[in-house]
């Protein structure tokens, strides 16, 4: 694309085929182009320059929610009760990303505990126990089968709130958005949470596939209102998935990404970097 | 959805008598829009929607239909050509066992898919060993067993120590001696781009030489759908798919990337997380769901 004169009308197709197949999604798509052509036409921008305002324009859209309040720097409060729930669609990878989050937070010094909450699928509680010896991390779980989720949240929190932890990560069972009775529970859930522990630092964080569709933007939304969402985990980047959807998610909700999942280890975890991000969206 | 937007575009075909070059390209466009919008790869959408320009083309507007109409079926019919067989039969080796492996990325449902397999064979009385070969993830094991359990059913495993090629080998040599009718073999997650896991894969294959090799897909994977399965049957060779998640809202575009790609057929969906349910594939239903 990058050659001499200014950007030609296959290069503007090229770079919207390239946002395209990154799941940007077409409305998102059609955005970004208008934008970068009004720019273009008005400074005639060289191909390389346009690039690097295209570059600008895809971060700006993913730093807009720190203009908008959100602290950029993500990290549990020390000193007090930190709550983290962790919630999302199946398969995404939500027990994984709190194993390597159990595994920062020990190694940073906070007293960490992780609720199981997923009370319903085959070994789940199994899962996450492992994931907590790992960091030697406590899983505070119900031993019955079938168990109301929101029971041991409200038991992990107790537990919590007695010894002085500084992270709580809670794990829930994966859901999808359109039914209804599972987004109730996951409300019931964030109830829980504010009334027992209403002094806490709440973080609830929505965990979106980097593989996924377009359907990403509809999790989001309906998350958002069930579990008032305060930011966003974008797994699987080790992957091809380029995980474009996740900008729509943050221009539409103004959710910030707090954290990338690149790989099945516990230290394939990392802070969100837009430069990052965008870098590897248009490689 | 569609049909709104093809109205406006198929305005300049009123009173015309045949759907030409010309007046099809915005109607065009707007299918192109809406497959996107429904996750289908571009480069497959490229090829679907050439597909439909050249059944489109010279076919006389038919009297008393409005063109956008036609035009909707003629893009449905495509797509549901395309989309399949209904009903694709799962393989039946003959001597038993069948041989049966699972594949695909992470976290797709390939562990709750054997387990659906298990019981949706045992409707056709046909008997199962489950093998539990994911010695990588945190309880990937006890997850098969679980499910095993739920379904009485039997699985194969030998713990987290030994090489899954091994565990797949030894579970086919027990599920000859058990005398059961077929074997289904659990894989853990890889990314298409590993190349020790897909070698392992394409080990697991070799040392087995199943019947069935069915690449389970969540039904809201993006772009990537193309690429994986392409990898996926170039690398391993697939002879089928699950689609999984249909239960979901999403509009299913992967379907239509993982048909045109691997050419095999998609045999079953997922439309919950409990073991019963899996369903026969439709493919006038996905085209429908697609389209929007
Ligand atoms: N390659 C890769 N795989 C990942 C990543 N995060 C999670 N996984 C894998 O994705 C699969 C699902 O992970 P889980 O942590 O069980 O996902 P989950 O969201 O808790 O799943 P449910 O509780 O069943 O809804 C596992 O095989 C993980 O190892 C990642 O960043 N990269
Ligand atoms: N709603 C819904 N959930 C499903 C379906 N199939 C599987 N799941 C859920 O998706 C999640 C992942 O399923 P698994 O069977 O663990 O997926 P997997 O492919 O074996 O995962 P890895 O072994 O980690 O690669 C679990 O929460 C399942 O309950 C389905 O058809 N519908
Ligand atoms: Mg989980
Ligand atoms: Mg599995």
């Amino acid at each position: 694309i990058v050659g001499q004169g200014p950007l030609s009308r296959d290069a503007i197709e090229e770079i919207e085929m390239l946002l395209l197949q990154s799941d940007v999604g077409v409305k998102a798509t059609d955005r970004i182009i208008a934008a970068l052509q009004t720019k273009i036409r008005q400074e005639i921008l060289p191909a390389d320059q346009a690039i690097a305002y295209l570059k600008e324009i895809l971060r700006d859209i993913l730093d807009r929610p720190f203009e908008a309040g959100y602290r950029r720097d993500f990290a549990p409060k020390k000193g007090v009760l930190n709550i983290w729930l962790i919630a999302g669609v199946n398969g995404v990878g939500k027990t994984t990303t709190i194993g390597k989050l159990a595994h920062i937070a020990t190694q940073s010094g906070y007293r960490c505990l992780i609720a199981a909450a997923d009370t319903f699928r085959a070994a789940a509680t199994e899962q996450v126990k492992i994931w907590g010896q790992r960091s030697d991390v406590e899983v505070i779980a119900n031993p019955g089968k079938n168990t109301d989720p929101a029971a041991v949240v409200f038991d992990a929190i107790g537990a919590a709130q007695a010894r002085g932890t500084e992270l709580l990560l809670v794990d829930t069972a994966g859901r999808l958005q359109n039914k209804a009775n599972l987004m109730e529970e996951l409300k019931k859930i964030r109830r829980i949470i504010d009334k027992k522990a209403g002094d806490a630092q709440i973080e609830s964080l929505l965990v979106l596939d980097a593989t996924l569709g377009q359907n990403g933007l509809r999790q989001a939304q309906v998350f958002a209102e069930a579990a008032q969402l305060t930011g966003v985990i974008l797994t699987k980047l080790d992957g091809t998935a380029k995980g474009g959807v996740a900008l729509a998610v943050v221009q539409e909700l103004g959710l910030p990404i707090r954290f990338i999942g690149a790989g099945e280890g516990i230290k394939d975890l990392r802070p969100f970097s837009s430069f990052e991000f965008v870098e590897a969206l248009l490689s | 959805a569609l049909a709104e937007r093809l109205e406006s575009a198929w305005k300049t075909l009123r009173g015309q008598d045949k759907i030409t070059e010309n007046n099809i390209q915005e109607a065009l466009r707007e299918v192109r829009r809406a497959l996107l919008e429904a996750d289908v790869n571009l480069q497959v959408a490229k090829d679907f929607i050439e597909n439909v320009r050249q059944r489109a083309i010279g076919a006389e507007v038919i009297a008393g239909v409005r063109p956008d109409q036609q035009f909707i079926k003629i893009v449905y019919d495509a797509l549901v050509e395309v989309m399949g067989e209904s009903h694709s039969p799962l393989a039946h080796g003959e001597p038993p066992p069948t041989i049966i492996l699972m594949a695909g990325l992470q976290g797709t449902g390939k562990t709750t898919a054997t387990a659906k397999l298990a019981l949706h064979l045992r409707k056709e009385r046909r008997s199962t060993l489950l093998v539990a070969t994911d010695v990588y993830r945190p309880a990937a094991i006890d997850q098969l067993i679980t499910l095993g359990r739920q379904i009485d059913v039997p699985v194969f495993e030998m713990g987290t120590a030994v090489s899954p090629v091994e565990i797949a080998r030894q579970g086919v040599a027990k599920a000859k001696e058990l005398g059961v009718d077929t074997v289904i073999i659990d894989t853990a997650g890889r990314l298409q781009i590993d190349a020790e896991m897909m070698a392992e894969l394409a080990a697991i294959k070799d040392a087995v030489q199943p019947h069935e090799t069915l690449l389970v897909v969540d039904a809201m994977t993006g772009q990537e759908a193309a690429n994986l399965t392409r990898a996926f049957h170039e690398q391993v060779g697939i002879t089928g798919a699950i689609l999984t998640k249909l239960d979901g809202d999403t509009r299913g575009g992967a379907a239509l990337s993982v048909r045109q790609v691997s050419g095999q057929p998609i045999k079953f969906i997922g439309v919950g997380e409990k073991v019963e349910a899996l369903q026969p594939f439709y493919p006038d239903r996905l085209a429908s769901r697609i389209l929007g």
